[in-house]
C-alpha cells in the first residue's frame, strides 16, 4: 500500500507518524513545486499528514490538500 | 486498510481508540482547514472517531462529518 | 473489516458485544449529531448493535437505523 | 464475514447456534423496531436463526424474514 | 462460506451431514414459515440437505426447494 | 467449494468417490423430487457422480443430468 | 479446482493420470449417457483424459469431446 | 493451473518437460482425433510442448497448433 | 505464471535464463512452425528470451517477435 | 509492487529513501531523456522521490512530475 | 510479476539492478531488433533500467522507451 503526493507549490510537507502506542512525528519530507513523493505504510509509519497545496493520490482517488 | 480525512474547517479532530478489552482514547490528531490525515487501523487502533466538519474517505465512499 | 456509523441525532449508541462463549456488552460509544465512528471487528468484538437514528455504512450498503 | 439484521418490528430475535459436534442455542439477541445488529460468524457461532419481521443483509442480498 | 434458507411453509428442515469417512445426519434444524437460517460449512458439516418448500440462497443464486 | 443438486424426479443419487490412490464409492445420497443437496469437496471426497434427472449448480453454471 | 463431464453417449471414459515422475492411468470412470462426473485435481491426479462424446466444463468454457 | 488440449487429428502429442536444472522430456501423451487432455503444471512438469493440429485452451484464450 | 509461444516459422528459439546472482542461458527450446511451447517461471528460470518469428501470449496480450 | 518512471528530459532523478526508523537517501538513479526505470518497493526502500520532468506510472495512473 | 521488452532497434539494453542496501548493475541483456525479453523481479533484481528504442509491457500498459 502506497500513496503518491505531488506538490503544487513549494514547501509542501508530508509527515510520517509513528506506529504503536506512542503517536509522534518521526520524519518530515519537504517537496518543491512539481516534485513527487511515493510513500508506503510501514513497520514504522501508520499515519501520514500532508500540509500545503498538493495532489494526493490514494485508493479513494485524487484529493487536493490546501485549498478547500 | 486506511482512511483519509480532510478538514473543511479548523479544529477537526480524529481520535484513535485502543484495541483490546479496554476502549479509550489513545491519540487525538488536530487538523487545520485543508490539511489531510491518512490513518491505518493498527495493533493499537481498532476504532476512530471524527469530530468537526470534514470529508472522510472510506471504502464506502466519501462521508461528510459535522453538518447533517 | 470495518463499518462506519454517522449519527443523525444526538445520543446515538454503538455497542460492542464480546467475542467467545459469553456474549455481553463490553463498550458503548455515544455519538453526537454529525459525528462519525469507524469501528473494526476485533479479537474482542464479534457483534455490534446500533440504537438511535444513524447512517450505517456496511459492505451491503448504507442502512438507516431508527426510523423504519 | 458478517451479516446485518434490522428489526422492522419489536421483538425480533437473532439466535447464535454453537459450532462443533453439538448444535444448540448459545445466545439470543432481541431487537426493538429500527435497531440494527451486525454479527460475525465466529469460533463459537457457525449458524444463526432469525425470527420475526426483519431485513437481513447477506452476501446474497437483502432478505425479509417474517412475512412470506 | 455460508448459505441462507428461508422457509416458505412450516416444517422445512435443514440437515447437517457429517464431515469425514462416515456420512450421517448430525443435526436437523426445523423452520417455521418465514424464519431464516444462515449456516456455514464447518469442521463438522460438509454437506446439507433441505426438505420442504424453501428459498435457498447460494453462491449460484436463489434455488426453490420443494415444488419443481 | 461446494455444488448444489436439486432432484427433478425421485431416486436421484449423488455418489461421493474417495480421495487418494484408491477411487471407490464411499457414500450415496438419495434425493426425492424437489429435495436439495449441497455438498463440498473434502479430505474424503475428491469426485462426485450424479445419476437421474437433476439440476446441478456448479461454478460453470447449471447443468441438467439425465436427459441429453 | 474441478471440472465437470457430462456423457452425451454411453461408454464415455474419464481417465485419471498419476501425479509425479511416473505418468500412468490410475483410475478410469465410465459414464452412461446423461450421467455427470465432477472431478478435482488432487495429490494423486494431475492430468485427465476424456474419450467418447461428452460435454466438458472447464474454466475455459464448455468443450465437446468426440466429434470435431 | 491447467491447460486443455483437444486433438483435431490423430497423433497429436503433448510433451511434459522436467522442472529443475535439467530440461528434458519426461512424458509424451498421444491423442486421437477428438480426445481431450487436461494437464496441470506440477512438481515435475514446468513446461509443455504440443505437436500436431490441436486446440489448446489457455488463460490467454484458445490457440490452434499445427497450421499457421 | 506461464507464457505461451507459437512458432510462425521454423527455428524459433525460447531461451531460459538462470535465476540468481549469475544470469546465463540454461536451456534453449527449438520450435518448428506451428508448434506450441508453454513455459512457467520457476526456481531455475527467472527470465526468457525469444528469437525468430513467433506469437508470444503474455498477461499483457499477444506480442509478435521477429518483424517490427 | 513496482512503479515505472520515464524521463522526459535529461537529468531526471529517482531517489530511494530507507525503510525503518531512520529516513535518508540510500540511492539516486539518474535518467537521460527517454530512458525507463522500473523500481519495486523493497526491504530497503519504503519511499521514493522524483525530481525533474518525467512520466510516473503508478497504480493511480500516469502522473507527470516537474511542470504543474 | 514480470515485464516484457521488445527491441524496436538493435542494441537495446535491459539492466538488472541489485536488491538490498547496495544498488548496482548485476546484468545487462542486449537485444537485437524484434527480439523479446521477459524478465521477473527476483531475490537479486529489484529494479530495471531500459535504454534504446523498445516497447515495454508493464501492468500500467505499453510504454515506448527511447524517443519522447
Ligand atoms: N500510533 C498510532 C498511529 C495511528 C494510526 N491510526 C490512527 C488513527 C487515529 C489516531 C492515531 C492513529 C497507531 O499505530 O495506531
Ligand atoms: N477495544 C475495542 C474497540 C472497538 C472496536 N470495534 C468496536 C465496536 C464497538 C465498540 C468498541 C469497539 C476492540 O478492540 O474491540
Ligand atoms: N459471543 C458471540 C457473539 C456473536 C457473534 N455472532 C453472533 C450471532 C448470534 C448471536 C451471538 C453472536 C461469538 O463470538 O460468537
Ligand atoms: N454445530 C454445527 C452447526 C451447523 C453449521 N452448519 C450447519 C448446517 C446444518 C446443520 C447444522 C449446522 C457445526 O458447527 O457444523
Ligand atoms: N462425509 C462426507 C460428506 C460429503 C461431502 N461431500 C459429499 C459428496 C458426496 C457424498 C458425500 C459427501 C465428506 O466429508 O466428504
Ligand atoms: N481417488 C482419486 C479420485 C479422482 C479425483 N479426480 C479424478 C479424475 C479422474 C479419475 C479419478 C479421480 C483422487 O483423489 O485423485
Ligand atoms: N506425472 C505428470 C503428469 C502430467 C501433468 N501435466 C503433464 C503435462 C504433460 C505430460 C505429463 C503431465 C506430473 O505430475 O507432472
Ligand atoms: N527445467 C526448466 C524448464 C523450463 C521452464 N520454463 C522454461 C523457459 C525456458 C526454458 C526452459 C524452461 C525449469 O524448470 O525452469
Ligand atoms: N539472474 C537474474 C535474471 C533476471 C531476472 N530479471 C532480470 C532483469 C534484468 C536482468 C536480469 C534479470 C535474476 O534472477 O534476478
Ligand atoms: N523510514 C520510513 C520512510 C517512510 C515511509 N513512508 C513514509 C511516510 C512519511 C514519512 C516517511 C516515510 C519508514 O520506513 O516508514
Ligand atoms: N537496492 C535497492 C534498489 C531499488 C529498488 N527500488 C528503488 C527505488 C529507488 C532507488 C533504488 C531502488 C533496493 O533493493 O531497494
Amino acid at each position: 500500500d502506497y500513496i503518491v503526493v505531488q506538490a503544487l507549490e513549494n514547501g509542501v510537507t508530508i509527515i510520517g507518524l509513528t506506529r504503536g502506542k506512542d503517536t509522534r512525528f518521526h520524519h518530515t519530507e519537504k517537496l518543491d513545486k512539481g516534485e513527487i513523493y511515493i510513500a508506503q505504510f510501514t513497520e514504522v509509519t501508520s499515519a501520514m499528514k500532508v500540509r500545503g497545496n498538493a495532489r494526493i493520490y490514494t485508493k479513494f482517488g485524487c484529493i487536493i490538500s490546501g485549498n478547500v
